[in-house]
């Protein structure tokens, strides 16, 4: 059986799991064009 | 070993005392294959490992950039963009406005809708308003006037019906549309 | 403090890279900096800076505004580590070298991380380490490095990144979930990240499938260990989800992993998971075109495919342990004291768990008898090769004599499980998939069994039955052993008495 410790760190990381934006390629120069910006509400903010 | 074993897994009803079946006979996979863009009966195979965004659909939540390379040629092309014969520079947002002044149509839809909530959104939405086209707010789309017909303008002024040339992101390209157009809907 | 100095050196490159993209001529500058410096100059150094590095990204992600760019400084170090490796002059020591260096002062700071904080230990900071030094190597690598001018540095790197994959995969075993369990679902993500499953899955020669073999034995490990055929812990349900589609974009993309390695994979599935065994066993080489199996017409002697023994990558003989030379013996010039050592030499010594449909423990060494029977049957495809049909497709041929008897002589148990070996070859066209059809065929029909004869047919339409109630994927091999079964004119299954016992069977059965 699962030790009770064991079972509750799987949990946890079962919480923390990584998703694809965690996965994204990294950018960390951004061009000042490419830079956040608030734009409308209205916009797409999903590409 | 024998047959009797099978029992459990074939009667449905008492699935939940045994076997938990989703893990043993397992489940019907299309919709698993198809979240992960695979489509059994299609010739073509594409391979979808190199753009697997997460082992689980709920974490799958955005596209994920896929290996690739930009060619030296891509990169440093001169003579354009009023850039003389050194490569266009992007690192001001003043000269950066001006550049985006010379690009077609075509590519500020797509600046627009590649780069949400970046600045480059914001100048190409003005630049495009320059060129008369206007962003319907809950259509989600940029639409500009046909300008071989005037709309009608209604009663109360609210609206008018005309023929409007929209830009759809799905299919890429401009298709003109019999259309009412209420102007609060626009920006 | 030194590790403050570290820190301000860390937190300028952070800063530097924000401002400049990372192949400007500042970045070389700085590096080159560091070096001169004395900040990377030796080993130990080279460790004290990452140590700071790591710390000060992982905590600078901890404490960042989670809708800020929290992966900020961790994604810099990533960077570093690849502008090391690409730069740096490795004349006294390797690059393999270096990049365990830094990969084990990772895993210090990793597992002091886990074991300090426990339940609060948050793996996404070094799942996004690790992920991003995928991303920043793939971008390094683009293009089989072109970017890399100096051709003696893009020679070096081309060889290089075998190790690269080497390395990153020994570290991954390393963390696996059954060592790191706080990590668990972050090492499943990274074994299928985009720039690293398929890398491994396409090195020239096959050469990241052994580390592929580990990892995906380690996850499989895992899975068997804690999986309760009626309690499966939801963590391990989650885990149980992503692994399949894990293993659908695999056999998508590169069936011909599973197709070769479907002997070491099934020996660590556990049983249980039968839609995922049958994932793995249906999967077949992409450039073939398989007939259907439900037509009526085929016959399997007949099929062309069935002439071409199928690709094994790791060759079960290297598991028979001490039975390798009885069994080879024995298929040379059976004996029957031959047939005894391999009879009794299938038994473990003390009971093991094992997650069974119908069982809870074995006797029995399943691994070696999974081996003896892939064995057999990659030998009875070769001896066919090299003398002819006839000296295999009959029931006296040692190559079949060497699988009854192991039947004859062993438990009830052991029975089941060599049905379930010939089982788990009966895969798409091939040679091995056209004798075992006939082996299982000429067992279930034959008369020599005696008294056992009825056990052991219950035996094979179990372990057939059990592959095609399950849901789809279904093994090209199981439907048409199964139909040729059903086709028996001499009696019909159906009216069996062991599937007569029990009505549910008999109504498949039927509408089979």
């Amino acid at each position: 059986d699962m030790p009770v410790s064991m079972a509750s760190q799987l949990e946890s990381s079962l919480l923390n799991c990584p998703d694809s934006l965690d996965a994204d390629t990294p950018h960390l120069f951004q061009t000042p064009l490419s830079l956040p910006h608030p734009t409308s509400i209205f916009f797409p903010n999903e590409t | 070993y024998g047959l009797k074993a099978l029992l459990p897994l074939i009667r449905q009803e008492d699935q939940s005392s045994e076997y938990d079946s989703s893990m043993t006979l397992g489940i019907d996979l299309s919709p698993v294959l198809h979240s992960l863009g695979i489509h059994p009966n299609s010739v073509y195979r594409r391979k979808v490992l190199d753009t697997f965004q997460s082992p689980w659909v709920e974490t799958s939540r955005s596209e994920v950039e896929p290996r690739f390379f930009t060619p030296d040629s891509f990169k440093n092309i001169p003579n354009v963009l009023q850039a003389g014969d050194q490569p266009p520079s992007f690192n001001s947002v003043q000269q950066d406005h001006a550049k985006i002044a010379l690009f077609q149509d075509e590519t500020l839809f797509y600046l627009f809708y590649k780069h949400p909530g970046t600045v480059a959104q914001e100048l190409t939405y003005l630049e495009l308003r320059k060129r008369n086209w206007r962003y319907h707010k809950t259509l989600k789309v940029w639409l500009t006037k046909d300008p071989m017909m005037e709309p009608i303008v209604a009663q109360d002024g609210a609206s008018e019906r005309g023929s409007y040339v929209f830009f759809d992101p799905q299919r890429w390209e401009k298709c003109q549309r019999d259309f009412v157009l209420f102007y609060n809907a626009i920006m | 403090t030194n590790k403050e100095r570290m820190y301000l050196v860390f937190t300028e490159w952070v800063k530097l890279l924000q401002r400049v993209p990372s192949d400007d001529v500042g970045v070389l500058v700085f590096i080159r900096q560091m070096v001169s410096k004395g900040v990377l100059d030796q080993s130990d150094k080279l460790i004290e800076f990452c140590k700071a590095a790591i710390e000060l990204s992982v905590n600078s992600f901890k404490e960042s505004d989670p809708t800020s760019e929290v992966f900020i400084a961790i994604d810099a170090f990533s960077t570093l580590i690849v502008k090391l490796l690409c730069l740096l002059d490795f004349s006294q020591s390797t690059r393999k070298e270096y990049f365990e260096i830094i990969f084990s002062t990772i895993t210090l700071v990793f597992s002091e991380d886990q074991a300090k904080n426990g339940n609060n230990f948050n793996e996404r900071p070094y799942f996004r380490l690790l992920s991003s030094l995928l991303c920043e190597w793939e971008y390094l690598r683009g293009h089989n490095f072109a970017k890399i001018k100096d051709a003696r540095a893009r020679k070096e790197l081309k060889e290089f990144e075998e190790q690269f994959f080497e390395v990153f995969a020994s570290f991954l075993h390393a963390y696996q979930p059954i060592a790191f369990p706080g990590f668990s679902f972050a090492w499943i993500t990274l074994l299928s990240h985009r720039m690293f499953l398929p890398r491994l899955l396409r090195l020239p020669d096959k050469k990241g499938w052994p580390k592929l073999l580990l990892l995906f034995s380690d996850l499989l490990k895992f899975m068997g260990q804690y999986t309760k055929k009626s309690h499966v812990p939801d963590a391990i349900s989650v885990v149980y989800k992503g692994t399949l589609r894990i293993f659908l974009a695999v056999g998508n993309d590169t069936p011909e992993f599973l197709v070769e390695n479907h002997y070491v994979l099934l020996n660590y599935l556990p049983m249980v998971y039968m839609q995922l065994r049958n994932i793995i066993l249906a999967a077949f080489p992409k450039k073939l075109s398989i007939p259907d199996p439900y037509d009526p017409n085929l016959e399997i002697e007949k099929t062309e495919l069935c002439q071409d023994a199928p690709l094994i990558f790791y060759d079960p003989v290297q598991d028979l342990k001490n039975l390798k030379k009885p069994v080879d013996n024995y298929l040379r010039i059976p004996t029957t004291s031959l047939m005894r050592t391999i009879s009794s030499g299938v038994y473990l010594n003390e009971y093991e768990r094992e997650n069974g449909i119908g069982y809870d423990k074995t006797a029995v060494d399943v691994k070696l008898i999974n081996a003896i029977v892939l064995h057999v049957g990659i030998e009875a495809a070769l001896e066919k090769e090299k003398t002819s049909a006839n000296a295999i497709f009959n029931t006296e041929s040692s190559y079949y004599t060497i699988l009854t008897n192991l039947i004859t002589e062993g438990t009830t148990e052991v029975k089941f499980y060599v049905v379930q070996a010939i089982s788990n070859q009966l895969r798409y066209p091939n040679a091995h998939t056209l004798w075992f059809n006939y082996v299982l065929k000429n067992m279930f029909t034959s008369n020599e069994w005696g008294d056992n004869k009825a056990e052991i047919q219950e035996i094979i339409i179990r372990t057939l039955l059990e592959r095609i109630i399950t849901n789809k994927p279904h093994c090209w091999g199981v439907i048409v052993t199964f139909t040729d079964l059903l086709r028996l004119n001499d009696e019909s299954l159906a009216d069996l008495s062991f599937i007569k016992d029990i009505p549910e069977v008999e109504l498949i059965v039927r509408n089979l």
